[in-house]
């Protein structure tokens, strides 16, 4: 899980 | 993006479009809980806060920018142009019981403790119940319209194409991510109940009621 690379689901 | 993914959002906006024609069409938002819709509107608007500072697709865009665009007209529907026509009297969930926890558990449980991440992880969690108060409106009136039970329906198809595309993604390309899992199976399951009574009465034509 990397959350800094963002988020790419709605 | 895999299929049941692109299946879950184009479920999500079926779900968003057939309730904004169903007020616009009927001119009447009776049977709608307007304080679910502000949770979908805050929820939106707290997750796609990323649209000024992370681009990831022309697709991604565009979606968030049509869901967050719906769901405001639809409050402003609800709340000002058919206000007549809302049931506040049936519409009596106290949101505060879901908006303090989810907001307090964003706090203690995120990937990461900056504003945005937080934001995304409230977004999360405040969705996966957001839709407490229109089932608690369903069963204090004992009964929905078929038009509003196909918008229910569409949206916990939603949730629960998206449980498949976690377990796809998961065994495909090695990601997950806890966070949105739980809270989608907890949204899932909130369902569950409904999905029953959705296949057993309305497919066969009938209006959705509870027994008394």
């Amino acid at each position: 899980v990397e959350p800094s690379a963002g988020h790419d689901e709605l | 993006m895999n299929l049941f993914r692109f299946l879950g959002d184009l479920s999500h906006l079926l779900a968003i479009i057939l309730l904004l024609l169903k007020i616009w069409k009927s001119r009447s938002c009776a049977g709608i809980s307007g304080k679910s819709q502000v949770l979908f509107a805050v929820v939106f608007t707290a997750r796609y806060l990323d649209l000024f500072t992370n681009y990831i697709s022309l697709y991604n865009t565009c979606m968030k920018v049509v869901y967050i665009a719906c769901s405001f007209t639809t409050v402003w529907l609800i709340y000002s142009k058919f206000k007549a026509t809302y049931d506040g009297n049936h519409d009596t969930f106290r949101v505060e019981f879901l908006v303090v926890p989810t907001a307090i558990l964003a706090f203690l449980v995120n990937h990461d403790f900056t504003p945005l991440e937080i934001l995304w992880t409230f977004s999360i969690y405040l969705e996966s119940v957001a839709i407490l108060p229109q089932l608690f409106m369903v069963s204090k009136t004992g009964e929905a319209e078929t038009i509003t039970s196909h918008y229910l329906f569409a949206l916990g198809v939603y949730r629960t194409l998206y449980l498949f595309n976690w377990i796809w993604r998961y065994h495909f390309e090695g990601f997950f991510d806890l966070i949105a899992i739980v809270a989608g199976l907890v949204q899932t399951v909130l369902y569950c109940d409904f999905f029953y009574l959705y296949i057993t009465k309305v497919l066969k034509g009938k209006k959705l009621s509870l027994p008394a």
